[in-house]
């Protein structure tokens, strides 16, 4: 049968900084192709395909239907594959090859890690999990 | 290809976006 996609409505201007991003202005409507755990989705508005940052999409349908996994507050370790420097007082400044506990993992591609007494967000697709070996 | 996800972090959620998280 046909394949019946998600319908989103865009929440905020978004101006592409790549060639494989699209533009969006607010009340766009996008269907969403593929969701990846990086934050960027993977969708077409009208004939453009590309990719855009989940955080400025709110399901058309169920806006308040949250879609989030719930906190896991035990910690699951990731390491971190790449440093990144904090620009919102919500973030952590982190570098790389460090451990931290995963307590959140939130669409938009900013989980919400905790090191030692700090906690805050950080990028996911600079986290790898702790468990998987990487190939030599 | 353009199947591949930008290799940068997305945006953060546009603040008025944030506000009502918290």
């Amino acid at each position: 049968g046909p394949i019946v996609l998600d319908t989103y409505r865009v929440i905020g201007d978004f101006e592409k900084t790549s060639k494989h991003e699209i533009t969006l202005q607010t009340g766009d409507l996008v269907e969403i192709v593929e969701k990846s755990t990086n934050g960027w989705w993977f969708c077409q508005c009208d004939t453009s395909l590309g990719w855009v940052p989940a955080s400025y999409l709110e399901p058309l349908d169920a806006p308040e239907e949250p879609e989030e996994a719930e906190p896991n507050y035990a910690g699951e370790l990731y390491v971190t594959t790449m440093a990144y420097k904090a620009e919102l007082e919500d973030e952590l400044s982190l570098e790389v090859d460090e451990e931290v506990e995963v307590i959140h993992k939130l669409l938009d591609g900013w989980w919400e890690v905790r090191k030692g007494d700090e906690t805050g967000h950080f990028p996911s697709m600079f986290l790898k999990s702790a468990g998987r070996k990487e190939p030599a | 290809s353009i199947k591949q996800p930008p290799q940068n972090p997305p945006p953060r959620p546009p603040a008025e976006m944030r506000r009502k998280r918290a």
